[in-house]
């Protein structure tokens, strides 16, 4: 299996592959592609081998080739189906941001338990009331579920997805899920990302 | 200094400690708190090292006192002022989030290009022109530049900051900035956590 710090990379060298095809720029090198990734040359060749692609020296690799072969090996043509829990503030952000769509999520239900929101239309889905979750994601082809309710909210929202037969989570709330073996769950504390920020920041101030 | 995920960490126990004390709960064991938190109770014993403290074995950690070595070593109290560009959907859900406050993180300057955004009163602020924004911020106290701008503007706008005399990036556009020694960037690339969730979802599915 890949290790994580290459995937990660590898999406990013996919996202600057794809700017380099709309720029019909048609060859690339490991410099240059690490470059733009903020890479060292040598570490982008050693990626580049988890999806067996060796570039020929002194020509660099054929952007169009890269290409075809991240997308199948991160498997970016497979659509993954996912179900939003909160259209709040970062719930609508989310939900509207075309950019997930490169990485083929599409976000084909929304829930909420607002009054105010449930029955509203934003784009082409109908905001369900969260009672419907189970009934709803479990007669769909939904794999993952994108919570981004408040912390008190965001354990029972994980327990109604997993009882509807989800086994990804993408979970916003700062709280820590409690969730069976076999169930991924990605965290993005962004609070946490901001306070690290803002020590290394106070560290190196000036005195 | 104090190793990247054990930080990540005692900012995480911070928040568990303190809907502790809402709760009015003064004592915790190091498996109470490990729970909560979803970590081992011998990491949080060795986390809690870096700010000097040791739990009475038998009876745990008194939560006061917890809270208060936290807030010294990670320096809650410490007010970080900010300047966020680009009050699109994220920045807008960003700006109006109280939970950054817990972290001493206070955004005081809002900055945008369009003209139908500029001039608009966003809570206690008003959203100034980009053109502004090494005027605005140099005369701040902002050390933070919060970056919610598409990505074809963000190096530029990280390049503004800079020259206003930011030390501390939060990149929320899926580039690689470039900056000078000194200049400390952290990036929230949102759509590599999730095509990485959805990864490792494709690979645990049932064949
Ligand atoms: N806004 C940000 O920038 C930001 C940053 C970091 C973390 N977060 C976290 O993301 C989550 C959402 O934040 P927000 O700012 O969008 O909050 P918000 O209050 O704007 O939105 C929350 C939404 O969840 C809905 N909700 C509440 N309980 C529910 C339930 N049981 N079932 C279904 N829906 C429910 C509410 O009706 C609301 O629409 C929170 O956990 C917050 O801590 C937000
Ligand atoms: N919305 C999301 O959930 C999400 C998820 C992942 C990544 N992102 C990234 O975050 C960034 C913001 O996304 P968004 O969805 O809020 O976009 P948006 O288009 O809603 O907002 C962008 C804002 O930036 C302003 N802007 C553009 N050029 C500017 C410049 N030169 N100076 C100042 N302001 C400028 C625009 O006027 C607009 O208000 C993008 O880079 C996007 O790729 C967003």
């Amino acid at each position: 299996t890949i290790p994580k710090p290459s995937l990660e990379r590898l999406f990013l060298y996919y996202r600057i592959l794809e700017a380099c095809r709309e720029g019909r720029k048609e060859v690339i090198s490991s410099e240059e592609l690490g470059r733009r990734a903020g890479v060292d040359a040598a570490q982008v060749r050693k990626d580049l081998t988890y999806i067996s692609q060796c570039g020929r020296p002194g020509i660099g690799y054929q952007v169009g080739e890269l290409l075809v072969a991240l997308e199948a090996v991160l498997g970016l043509k497979r659509q993954t189906h996912a179900a939003l829990v909160g259209v709040g503030r970062l719930g609508t952000a989310i939900h509207n941001y075309p950019g997930f769509t490169h990485f083929g999520l599409r976000i084909t239900a929304l829930f909420d338990i607002d009054p105010a929101r449930v029955g509203q239309r934003v784009g082409e889905h109908e905001i369900y009331h969260i009672d419907r979750l189970v009934e709803i994601v479990s007669a769909s082809t939904i794999q993952l579920g994108i919570i981004t309710v408040p912390a008190h909210a965001a354990q029972a929202v994980a327990n109604g997805l997993i009882a509807a037969g989800v086994r990804g989570l993408w979970n916003f709330a700062p709280v820590t899920l409690r969730v069976p073996p076999g169930v991924i769950v990605r965290n993005e504390d962004l609070a946490v990302g901001l306070a690290t920020l803002s020590w290394h920041l106070a560290r190196s101030a000036k005195p």
